[in-house]
């Protein structure tokens, strides 16, 4: 969907 | 070797539902601490973190770091066979391929034993940094749930903006738009029915409600849930129990 963001782009993978 | 009892089935059984449609295969880490879970969704939008505090277990033993890799719909075929008031007991070798559940009952007069085949599972982990939230918004996790349900059947989206004034739910789809405004509302003699806002900052974003009603199933775990927003970074949501959490964070929607 558009704009939805993905969590890689605000937390680090470990 | 992980031996860890629940005084009551219904524990792990609503940890479980709640999370089942969310991820299918995942790790619960076994350690010192009591039992962990952190696993993102196929699409990395959203994310579930769990904690069982050892706190929580009526015995709790767990010599070293235990990874059981568990397919969720498995597990809940098995947590099927127990009563939500049954004392439940997980144990696992150190290198396990299968965990044990035993479930009795309180007349101690049944004894259920059953085993569920773990699975190898390579686990993505993310690191989640501490945040100071622009707002955070304490209020009955089974309102939250009716708002997320009614707004869905509008629109895909929902627009959150948390202001001095209290925190707006909004949106709009193909039939109309809809909007819940929630204001402060303290409840002294029940605490768990008010509604508490700390505000730092203004907040709007937008968010899926499809993931928002998704982690409304972990409802029946606390009467209340958190919400905690900051500007353009995932959502936390969080559902405490006595001794643990479940909290999902959600990746917002920008610019669209």
């Amino acid at each position: 969907p558009s704009g939805q963001k993905t969590l890689l782009s605000f937390f680090g993978l470990k | 070797m992980l031996e860890a009892r629940l005084e009551q089935s219904s524990v792990l059984k609503k940890v479980v539902d709640a999370i089942k449609d969310l991820v299918q295969d995942c790790n619960f880490d076994c350690n010192d601490s009591g039992i962990q879970l952190q696993a993102m969704d196929n699409s990395h939008v959203a994310l579930v973190a769990m904690h069982l505090k050892t706190e929580g277990f009526a015995l709790y033993r767990c010599d070293r770091n235990i990874a059981l890799g568990i397919n969720l719909v498995s597990l809940q075929k098995v947590l099927r066979a127990a009563q939500n008031e049954d004392v439940m007991t997980l144990k696992a070798e150190d290198s396990p391929d299968a965990l044990s559940l035993v479930f009795e009952n309180s007349e101690n007069d049944r004894i259920s034993e059953y085993d569920l085949k773990l699975m190898d599972i390579d686990q993505e982990h993310l690191g989640i940094p501490e945040t100071e939230y622009g707002a955070t918004v304490k209020m009955p996790s089974a309102e939250f749930q009716r708002i997320c349900r009614d707004l869905s059947l509008l629109s895909e989206s929902v627009a959150i903006e948390a202001t001095k004034e209290g925190i707006k739910f909004s949106c709009t789809g193909d039939i109309g738009k809809g909007a819940v405004t929630l204001r402060q509302n303290p409840n002294v003699e029940k605490p768990e029915l008010g509604t508490t806002i700390e505000l730092q900052e203004p907040v709007a974003l937008t968010f899926s409600l499809k993931y928002l009603v998704n982690f409304c199933k972990a409802s029946g775990l606390s009467n209340t849930v958190t919400i905690s927003l900051s500007n353009e970074v995932p959502l936390l949501i969080e559902y405490e129990m006595e001794h643990g959490y479940v909290r999902f964070y959600l990746a917002p929607k920008i610019g669209d």
